[in-house]
């Protein structure tokens, strides 16, 4: 497995 | 979490003009940051011409508002490294979008003075990283889309 971190983001800039 | 080695590495960079010092900074980049992996990819530049090209690509913890995001990012060793800085872009996923400012344009690429002002060896990867995640930390360059896909909930009557 060389999967790494899941990308992520904040949540929807308002 | 990237398993190469440095023999790998240097094949893999056999065109590249200061390779045992490039090697050398990816190998102690990748052993702290683990979820960058160094990649061999066309690269295409701005008059249509492209070369292979390593990258580091992955991702990059930042810490905003109390919560860690994995912000996805690419970076690009031109052959000259690391007498130039590297050319940097995050790279939104579907479910992302970018978040333009002074340190992003549309396309992802990231401006920085740390690149900007880059001069070996006082420049390297690793700072370049930190900087990245100090910068990120207060101006994300992405943000999670907004669901508009999803249907909407019927209201209660």
């Amino acid at each position: 497995l060389n999967g790494g971190a899941v990308p992520s983001a904040p949540p929807t800039y308002t | 979490m990237a398993v190469v080695n440095e023999g790998a590495l240097k094949k893999m960079l056999k065109q590249y003009k200061y390779r045992d010092l490039t090697v050398r900074e990816i190998t102690n980049v990748i052993s702290q940051y683990k979820d960058l992996k160094p990649v061999m990819d066309a690269y295409v530049f701005n008059d249509g011409s492209s070369r292979d090209l390593m990258s580091l690509t992955g991702t990059i913890p930042i810490s905003y508002r109390g919560n860690v995001y994995n912000i996805p990012v690419c970076l690009w060793l031109l052959d000259t490294y690391p007498f130039n800085p590297p050319i940097c872009f995050v790279k939104p996923t579907s479910a992302m979008m970018i978040k333009t400012g002074k340190h992003i344009d549309a396309n992802g690429k990231i401006y920085l003075p740390y690149l900007h002002e880059w001069k070996h060896p006082q420049s390297d990867l690793y700072g370049l990283i930190q900087v990245m995640i100090v910068v990120f930390g207060e101006e994300p360059p992405v943000f999670s889309r907004p669901t508009i896909a999803a249907p909407l909930p019927s209201l209660p009557s």
